[in-house]
């Protein structure tokens, strides 16, 4: 008989099937929490599916948001050493307003950790953009910036909590405008060490990846007392 | 005296049916990343009354089918899941969202008659 596709799909809380152009990389957290999941499911243990243990906060639904931004400017790192300045955007008008917010971070991955990227230190500034650029004329305007992190080497995974400001984006009416990202590359005369800056810049240009996970809670799937009680 | 077990074959007493939905067969192995399919089983047969003494089934169906053997007139017990299971599902939206879900008592481990 044919198959209620539909009511299977509205079944999942899905309106329709999706259709991705292509496949993105499935992080490493979801796919270490699927089959832990799986795993569980597999032993024979009750588990609560509101409580996310590898991330530490309650959900059952999570999301991997890739970044549609662009770089703002790839020439060569200005005088005060800045590397590159790139435009970040979420899309989050998929979060269900019934979900509660308990997670939002946002990871820049600043490319694969190894020996002999040593340095220089970057100092990593993110900002909340207040103000649309015009598309080919002017940047987007950075507005406050909520995080501001020196990293010894640039390389490897940055994770920035998220929560408040996506929580203004969501619920206290603030337009999601996307995020101004700046890293700067800074210059250790102390040490010697001639790290060539420029390369840094174009390493990072090439290998910046950035991705926001977001968790949420359907009160109508996880009362508060889904905890099971110790 | 020791109830004679119905001579209907086993295969008509309650029990729990195996069915796989492959999500390839739907054509939803263009989104869902993991897994493949999920286990529809569902519960069907029959529940004599000699079944709710040994298939672990609510105390309730025992009374039921004590009196549907005492008076036709009340239904008999019916087979249905007494153990469920929950599934994940990786999937990817038409936004390149990655997403995880998990959903609640979708798979039937064990079946009774209740």
């Amino acid at each position: 008989s044919k198959f209620q596709e539909y009511d299977f799909l509205q079944f999942l809380d899905l309106e329709k099937a999706p259709s991705p152009r292509r496949f993105q990389p499935v992080p490493r957290i979801l796919r270490k929490i699927f089959q832990a999941r799986e795993a569980a499911v597999a032993g024979g243990p009750s588990q609560d599916l509101c409580y996310v243990k590898e991330l530490g906060v309650r959900g059952n639904l999570l999301r991997l948001l890739p970044d549609q931004g662009f770089f703002l400017n790839t020439q060569k790192p200005s005088r005060d050493g800045s590397c590159l300045q790139k435009y970040l955007y979420f899309n989050l008008s998929a979060i269900q307003v019934k979900g509660t917010l308990t997670m939002a971070r946002l990871t820049l991955d600043l490319g694969p950790r190894s020996y002999y990227n040593l340095g220089p230190e970057v100092e990593v500034a993110l900002s909340v953009v207040e103000e649309h650029g015009v598309w080919g004329r002017s940047h987007p305007k950075p507005g406050r910036m909520f995080a501001l992190q020196s990293v010894p080497g640039p390389q490897g995974p940055l994770h920035f909590n998220l929560q408040d400001v996506v929580k203004d984006w969501n619920s206290n009416g603030l337009k999601n405008l996307g995020l101004y990202l700046e890293i700067l590359a800074k210059e250790d005369r102390h040490s010697g060490v001639n790290f060539q800056v420029e390369n840094t810049c174009d390493r990072l240009i090439r290998s910046l990846h950035a991705s926001l996970l977001v968790v949420t809670l359907n009160p109508e799937h996880c009362p508060s007392s889904s905890r099971k009680r110790r | 005296a020791a109830i004679p077990v119905p001579k209907g074959s086993c295969r008509n007493l309650c029990h729990r049916h195996q069915l796989f939905i492959n999500f390839r067969d739907l054509g939803w192995h263009k989104w869902v990343i993991a897994p493949k399919g999920f286990m529809a089983n569902y519960c069907h047969g029959d529940c004599p009354f000699s079944m709710t003494t040994y298939l672990n089934s609510s105390n309730y169906a025992f009374m039921q089918a004590l009196m549907h053997a005492v008076d036709p007139r009340v239904p008999k017990a019916v087979c249905i899941p007494i153990k469920l299971s929950p599934i994940s599902i990786l999937y990817q939206d038409s936004d390149g969202t990655v997403i995880l879900r998990h959903y609640e008592d979708m798979v039937v481990d064990e079946c009774g008659c209740g």
